[in-house]
């Protein structure tokens, strides 16, 4: 079982490589990369150990044959579809988000349960009534869902989502989600705490 | 140098602790941690062992003792004022999220350039004009800026909040800033990665 840190850390290890690809770089060191990134070199041989032996002993790591492995890994190559249950602020702020597309993930539908929202467009993407939930996930071959609705709403769409055949879950909503479905849960109050650790200790150097 | 990823953590476990003591708990192991958080508790050892011996032997960790410790290193106990530049769609769903003024952020301005936002409120916070920035952060004591404005003013933005003294940025928008002041840069694509790994892991097993 590979640690979830580590999981996370892929998707950073792939920005980074394809950045030095793009630079015609064709090898790197652990310290290359884990000097763009701000960790230590040894958590870097410690990650990409878990999936194998890609670094050569003296030239380092191989850039397009590792994008290729942790693009394998973390389902990059893949395009997966997405909808967003809430066309809120959050909702409107993902659905126009450039970042999502380019790592291939399509937001193709929203989701919403005020009429006033229904039937309009955000960033050209058509807002459904949530009661039209699983036959459009069904219709759009959607897997991924995002919960961007309020927190008193949230668990009832986790099972709607459920109910739809949804293979996974990003949920925004400050609620733990009681569903048999993969959650991966985003707070960015812990980005907050990671700065004002880092004020903190910068002042008081 | 305590690494990156345990910063991160420790706002998790505060959380997590935080429940504990909410249902009456006075001591947990390392394994009680690790459970609600699904990291192995070998992490959660290490992690705490940077900041000195929590823990007794036998009764594992006392609570109320790891709670205020954890709350002096990220700056818990302290209040932080937080200004929001771009009053767009991720600018509102940041300055009505509940989730920053329970962790002690509090959003106090929001700054835009598009006029007809000047002067209007989000949430009951109101929108500046970002030409009153460096005079608005020393009226208010604002020691956090976030940057929620599109991808080609980012870079500007960052250099006027750095005049206007601000500590600490949290960057949403996908540009790498050059900036003297701490920076943290937030990514939810790497969520919808991890997600889509679990989701192919989960399908294979
Ligand atoms: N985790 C984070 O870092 C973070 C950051 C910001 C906001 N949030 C959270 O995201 C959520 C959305 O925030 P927002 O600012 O976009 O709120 P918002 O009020 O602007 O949008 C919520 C939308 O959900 C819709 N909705 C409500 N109940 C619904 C239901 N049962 N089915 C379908 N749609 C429903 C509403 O009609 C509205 O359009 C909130 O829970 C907020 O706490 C989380
Ligand atoms: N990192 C992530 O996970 C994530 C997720 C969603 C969106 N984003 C990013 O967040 C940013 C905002 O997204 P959005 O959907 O809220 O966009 P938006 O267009 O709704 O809002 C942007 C706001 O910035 C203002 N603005 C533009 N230039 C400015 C300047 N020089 N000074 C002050 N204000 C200025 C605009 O008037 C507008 O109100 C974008 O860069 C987007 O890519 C990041």
């Amino acid at each position: 079982k590979i640690p979830r840190p580590t999981v996370k850390r892929l998707g950073l290890y792939y920005r980074c490589l394809s950045n030095y690809r793009e630079d015609g770089v064709d090898f790197v060191s652990s310290q290359d990369i884990a000097e763009k990134l701000n960790i230590k070199p040894s958590q870097v041989r410690k990650d990409l150990s878990y999936f194998g032996e890609f670094g050569k002993r003296g030239l380092g790591y191989d850039v397009k044959k590792l994008l290729n492995e942790i693009a394998h890994i973390i389902g990059v190559n893949k395009e997966w579809n997405v909808a967003i249950v809430g066309a809120g602020n959050l909702g409107s702020a993902l659905t126009s988000y450039p970042g999502l597309s380019k790592h291939k993930f399509r937001v193709l539908a929203l989701f919403d349960n005020n009429q006033q929202k229904i039937g309009k467009k955000v960033s050209g993407i058509t807002v459904y009534d949530i009661s039209d939930l699983e036959r459009t996930v069904n219709k759009l071959k959607i897997e991924i869902g995002v919960i961007a609705v309020p927190e008193f709403a949230a668990q009832h769409v986790a099972e709607l989502l459920e109910k739809s055949g949804i293979k996974g879950i990003v949920n925004f909503a400050p609620v733990r989600l009681r569903t048999n479905v993969p959650v991966e849960d985003v707070d960015i109050t812990l980005s907050f705490e990671t700065i004002a650790y880092n004020v903190v200790k910068k002042s008081s150097t």
